[in-house]
């Protein structure tokens, strides 16, 4: 099994071979790659071993036979449908957001359960009412779905997904979500992040 | 020295503890620490160990008294000072966010290289120009800045932050920022996330 640690890294690692393909390089070796993604040669080594043997000792990886294998490796070969629940500030932001299409993932969906909000077209897909989440979510096949609501409405709203078959959630809301061990999830925390920098500072008496 | 992995789950403490407190729980253990966090006891008090003794065995962790012992470790005993840079679809929504000051972070100046954003007032702050970055910065004592600029204006922007003395930055935009050694970095990777919980769909079969 891949280890957590490792999977987090593998979508930075995915991000520089499609770098390095634009920039024409045929083959590209554990230091390289390193340099681009901000960590070191072995740990680049250690991480790509476990999604099989590729590379040759003394040349390096072919570009685009580890894109493929870190793409199938990632399930993004196909795009990945994602629903947006939520189009406040922060989901207005992400719904809108070109980057998402050339990473793998298409937001087909954006539910929302302010009635005032509901039927304005964003892009191509016009705001949903939450009432609609169980047709939307089947109409659509949704796969993956990012909360962007309050705290108070996430876990019912997450309930909800769940049970029409999400299997797959990222979470913008300030609470921990209870689900089953079977549902994938990624607790966003902005202010944690800079909490963090924050301790950073401190350690230098900042 | 605190191992990074225990650093990332400082905040998610903090907010448990504080939490704890406004439920009027004066004392709490290790077991219910982890039900709030999402962990295990065992690592709550290998984590907490490293920020010095203060939990009695078989009575747990005086809620007030680790709070300041969070609080103090992550540097937010006051507000940290905080610039967001590019104020488009994800720095606005940021800008106005209001859990950023419960959790020790107060935006303090607004910047942004388009003219006809510059001057518009939000919440209690007015946008200003890129062109002023290293008044503003002196003159408000940021700390930490938010990059919410497009790929190619992150590293310019960077550079003139760290060189007048802003020592912590988080980055949402998907290039990494090659910054001395002593300036704390996180990167934001909302689209990597989503290719992680892919990545467990994917594992699934789906
Ligand atoms: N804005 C930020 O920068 C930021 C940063 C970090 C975390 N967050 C968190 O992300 C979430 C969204 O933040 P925001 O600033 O966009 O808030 P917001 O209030 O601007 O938007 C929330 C949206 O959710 C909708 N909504 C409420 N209940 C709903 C329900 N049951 N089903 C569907 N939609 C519902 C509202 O109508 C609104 O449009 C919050 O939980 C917030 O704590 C926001
Ligand atoms: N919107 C999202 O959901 C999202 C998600 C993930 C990552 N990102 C990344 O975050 C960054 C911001 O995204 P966005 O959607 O808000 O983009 P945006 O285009 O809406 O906003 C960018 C803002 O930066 C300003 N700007 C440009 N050059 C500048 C400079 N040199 N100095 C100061 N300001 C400058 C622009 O005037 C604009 O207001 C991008 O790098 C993007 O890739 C965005």
């Amino acid at each position: 099994a891949v280890p957590p640690t490792t999977v987090d890294r593998l979508p930075v690692y995915l991000r520089c071979l499609l770098q390095a393909k634009g920039m024409r390089m045929p083959v590209i070796n554990s230091v390289q790659i390193a340099e681009m993604a901000g960590t070191n040669a072995a740990q680049v080594r250690k991480d790509l071993s476990y999604l099989g043997e590729f590379g040759t000792r003394g040349i390096g990886y072919d570009v685009d036979s580890l894109i493929t294998q870190l793409s199938r490796c990632l399930g993004v070969t196909e795009q990945r449908r994602v629903a947006i629940v939520g189009y406040g500030r922060l989901g207005s932001a992400l719904q809108s957001y070109p980057g998402f299409e050339e990473r793998g993932m298409r937001v087909v969906a954006v539910l929302d359960a302010d009635p005032s909000k509901v039927g304005t077209a964003v892009n191509d897909t016009a705001v949903e009412s939450i009432d609609e989440l169980e047709a939307v979510v089947s109409r659509e096949g949704v796969e993956i779905a990012v909360l962007t609501v309050p705290a108070e409405a996430a876990q019912a709203v997450a309930n909800r997904l769940v049970a029409v078959g999400v299997g797959a959630i990222m979470n913008f809301a300030p609470v921990r979500l209870d689900l089953p061990a079977d549902v994938a999830v990624r607790q966003a925390d902005v202010a944690g992040e800079l909490q963090v920098l924050s301790f950073h500072l401190e350690l230098q008496g900042r």
